[in-house]
């Protein structure tokens, strides 16, 4: 399904390049479930941007479902998220004047669902994330873990065969991070979803049943979870 | 130091109102080491807001340092916090045009320190933290837990005597993590500071010498930490 060959990417930077990914090569299958850990600043969020097509690399070369993907148009790549991807960001980023069933509608509006159930679904997906009291709610009436968890029903509710979440549990307390795990291992088992989370804990990891651990731009590990 | 009796916290939302702190009250000791704990949207970063004087309770009253804080105008606020008060955001509030450097220098321009101490200062604060590679870069060339690390810089670069941190370590892994609680810890034994700090996990408040659980705006705990 995917596969990155010596991937890199560097930003400009005072006239030099700095080098963030240095060369990364992977093979991930078809409803895969895959932790990747590492350091602040080795380089996850970055590697999961040019996974889920939001960016280009440096060089090197992505195949995703046997199209190479790292050189398209931004239209090209904006096509291929709407279809294939769900994208959990570390920071959020939901729309800020807008309610949280709004939030979720959108990738079904650049899917062309009609609008009845395009709101059936979003109200499902914030009912499975504990927000069905909060649906008409803007992201500045929402707590950190609220705004958190609209950004994972936002996620998951297009269907996308394949879901990254970047530290989606990051602002949760336990007994909803577990819910929230529950919610991806039913995605991957059921549902047959492939799932690529980034994660800085041990106990979340522990649901993926492969964890890929980042240092300094490169793969230190690579390991089934036993 | 800190006394609340009472304190609510509502918004309006269609007309009615919405109750978020259901009336809490307590009292924190010069130099005490506090971890607040409850599940996401219970009232955890709304209580911090009024503790911080960044926000107004709906009623209730507030002693900070024998001062009645409650219903202090904008201006004599933001007083208050420039002397007294760090304050590490949930969601960071760096501005953005803005290197880290400059970032972690602000509080000290508030405070009219002249320009080569606020360099140095800020620099060692930065290296504290482990980004004295990253100083110059501005937020959005940061990852999330570089930006969070500057948030936390910038909390305590001013040595105000109350440093208050929103859920400081959810972006960071555990050994940065760490680091960044014995940078807390230092501070509280050493430099005598009053640390409160919000997290989701018992790693972390285990740092604290108190633990005070809040569930749906109210507090249902509040020990020693043994
Ligand atoms: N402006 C607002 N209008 C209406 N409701 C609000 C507003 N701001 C916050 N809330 C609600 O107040 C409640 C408490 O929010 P708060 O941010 O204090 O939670 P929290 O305990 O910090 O949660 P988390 O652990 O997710 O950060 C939430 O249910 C949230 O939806
Ligand atoms: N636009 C940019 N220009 C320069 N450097 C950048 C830029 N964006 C990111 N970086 C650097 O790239 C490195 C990797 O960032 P990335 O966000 O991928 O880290 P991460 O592993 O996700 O960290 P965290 O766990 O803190 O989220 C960081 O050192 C960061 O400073
Ligand atoms: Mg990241
Ligand atoms: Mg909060």
């Amino acid at each position: 399904l995917i596969e990155l060959k010596n991937i890199t990417k560097s930003y400009p930077l005072d006239g030099l390049q700095l080098k963030i990914l240095k060369g990364i090569s992977l093979k991930i299958d078809d409803g895969e479930f895959v932790a990747i850990m590492g350091p602040s600043g080795s380089g996850k969020s970055t590697l999961m941007n040019i996974l889920g097509c939001l960016d280009k690399p440096s060089s090197g070369t992505y195949l995703l479902d046997g199209q190479r993907v790292e050189n398209l148009s931004a239209d090209e790549l904006a096509e291929i998220r709407n279809r294939k991807i769900g994208f959990v960001f570390q920071g959020f980023n939901l729309l800020s004047r807008t309610t949280a069933l709004e939030n979720v509608e959108l990738p079904m509006v650049y899917a062309n669902i009609p609008a009845e159930k395009r709101e059936r679904r979003a109200k499902e997906a914030l009912a499975k994330v504990g927000l069905k009291e909060r649906m008409y709610h803007q992201p500045n009436q929402l707590s950190g873990g609220q705004q958190q968890r609209v950004a994972i029903a936002r996620a998951v509710v297009n269907e996308a065969p394949i879901v990254f979440a970047d530290e989606p549990t990051g602002n949760l307390d336990t007994k909803m991070s577990i819910e929230i795990m529950n919610l991806f291992t039913k995605l991957n088992e059921e549902l047959k979803r492939t799932i690529i989370l980034v994660t800085h804990e041990d106990d979340i990891a522990r649901y993926a049943k492969r964890i890929i651990r980042i240092v300094d731009g490169e793969i230190h590990s690579d390991e089934r979870n036993v």
